[in-house]
């Protein structure tokens, strides 16, 4: 059972990563994410879902992680080809 | 709506179907079909108008594709992720759009196919949104929600949710009057005519995933020491075997989906080696080879055996560095020549007979190098060593490939289900643990 959730938890993270809730790891330094930053960032992620902001990976937030989708980020930092400026109106 | 910072400067925009899907039962014809009631989706909410162009200068170029396709944003196979667009802009790729290949593309606007397929059309609009400036939103019932909700109705009835209107009107400005953009579109295919033509009969073109070889029956087609590590083919799979001498996994990979530029179509890989004045790494399959940088083909490829100064038709089952020398050997059955890396051609007085290792069969699988400064030559279920340059194989080979390669249990049997202890005290693991 450990075996099982430390992988969706590592699932979890790469998805969280590759959508832009979370920094892609520097090359140049080992980094370790902080607790709250991870919570911070699935609360960020299951908002935009429009999912119970738990800040855990529970099952309906790894369902939703689950599901096809386009493969652009939600939230864009520094990638070359789409970076892009978040607005709101 | 959620606008990127990149926007066109112009509003009468071309697109072209560069590439269509390779086992989708959807014809050409009806994936154009498609894509232009998508683009109007757009075009009918704002001031922009789009033309069907020819290849290469359309500012929209679509493409199905699959697996790495050189664009940094891999596909990953059915299910996961299905499409991406790039943002308007001055860079060549801008605007244009990928498609997965490897998904189940349908036509399929009343759900009739729950969950077997995904509607094209609906990924489609959401895709141009991207193309035109817009970025994901976190409004439901937007179209730019970036998960997959199943088909959106009939394309030519197709109507933007408010949000996404907004959002195309802030960027382009609203529909000018008196511009209707039917009348701007492309000839093919004709807005007159009836929207789509039927949904084919459902066939199911992927299975989940390739039968895999089972590693314990050895028998590789290919096997090369590639910077420092082992890679046995084997049919359309590989296993990778790292200098601590553990396998990445027991459960091999995809070899399209690892080296970039082989034909879809091979059955077999006959020989690889890395060369060694620059580490370019050459296939061989039948009569061709292929030479690539890291995991992608070289421009120009393939190329006959014959550019090597082979006899035309040689078909090379084995090649591989002699670290005694390191002179480039590359065998045919019976037969060996003595290749120059350097000069790009077999050297004279070549081929000559394999005999002149002692103690291995002709015509085999593969030879290579590990890194304790030894050669191994393979054939079937056996391998031989040949310590540092000696041309007779040491006392006691042949030895087990599966046994002593592939850490199965016996010479005979399948791949073992539990982790064991593996050689020299390794713990072997499987799959997730």
């Amino acid at each position: 059972a450990r075996s099982s959730s430390t992988h969706e938890f590592n699932k979890g993270l790469e998805w969280l990563t590759r959508y832009g809730y979370l920094p892609q790891p520097d090359p140049r330094a080992a980094r370790l994410q902080t607790r709250e930053e991870l919570a911070s960032a699935i609360k960020t992620m299951q908002r935009f879902a429009g999912l119970p902001t738990t800040g855990e990976l529970d099952k309906k937030t790894l369902d939703m992680m689950n599901k096809p989708r386009c493969s652009l980020p939600d939230i864009i930092g520094t990638s070359e080809l789409m970076r892009r400026r978040r607005r709101r109106r | 709506y959620a606008l990127s910072d990149s926007i066109w400067k112009k509003t009468d925009l071309t697109w072209n179907v560069r590439s269509f899907p390779r086992a989708s039962q959807l014809s050409q014809e009806h994936i154009r079909n498609i894509i232009y009631y998508a683009l109007r989706a757009w075009s009918n909410a704002s001031a922009l108008i789009f033309r069907e162009g020819s290849s290469e200068q359309a500012d929209i170029l679509v493409d199905f594709t699959q697996s790495y396709h050189q664009d940094s944003y891999p596909f990953d196979g059915p299910g996961g992720t299905l499409a991406h667009a790039f943002f308007p802009g001055e860079h060549p790729i801008s605007g244009d759009t990928h498609f997965d290949d490897e998904e189940m593309w349908i036509y399929d606007p009343e759900n009739n196919f729950q969950g077997r397929g995904t509607d094209l059309f609906a990924v489609a609009v959401h895709e141009f949104g991207h193309a035109l400036g817009l970025s994901h939103s976190s409004a439901k019932e937007s179209i730019m929600i970036p998960y997959y909700q199943g088909p959106v109705g009939l394309p030519h009835q197709y109507q933007l949710p408010l949000d996404d209107v907004m959002g195309i009107e802030q960027l382009y400005g609203k529909r000018r009057l008196g511009s209707h953009p039917d009348q701007n579109g492309p000839q093919l295919p004709p807005p007159t005519a009836p929207p789509i033509p039927d949904f084919p009969p459902y066939q199911p073109t992927y299975g989940p995933r390739l039968l895999s070889p089972d590693r314990c029956k050895a028998h590789f087609d290919a096997i090369a020491n590639i910077r420092g590590e082992v890679f046995f083919f084997k049919e359309k799979h590989f296993w990778r075997m790292q200098p601590a001498r553990n396998l990445v996994s027991l459960e091999p990979a995809q070899i399209l989906r690892f080296w970039n530029g082989l034909p879809q179509d091979f059955k077999a890989i006959d020989a690889v080696y890395e060369r060694a004045n620059d580490s370019q790494i050459v296939f061989f399959i039948g009569s061709y080879y292929w030479v690539f940088t890291d995991t992608l083909v070289n421009p120009g490829y393939p190329r006959p055996s014959s550019d090597l100064g082979l006899p035309p038709g040689t078909v090379i089952g084995a090649a591989f560095v002699w670290p005694h020398n390191g002179k480039t050997y590359l065998l045919e059955k019976d037969q060996y020549w003595r290749y120059d890396d350097q000069l790009g051609h077999v050297e004279p007085g070549y081929p000559k007979p394999v005999a002149l290792w002692k103690g291995v069969p002709p015509d085999l699988d593969d030879v290579t190098r590990w890194n304790d400064g030894n050669t191994y030559f393979f054939k079937d279920t056996q391998y031989w060593r040949f310590t540092a340059g000696n041309v007779e194989s040491d006392a006691s080979y042949p030895l087990s490939t599966a046994q002593d390669w592939m850490y199965c249990q016996g010479p005979h049997t399948s791949s073992p289900s539990a982790p064991r202890r593996g050689e020299g005290g390794m713990c072997l693991c499987g799959g997730t643990s």
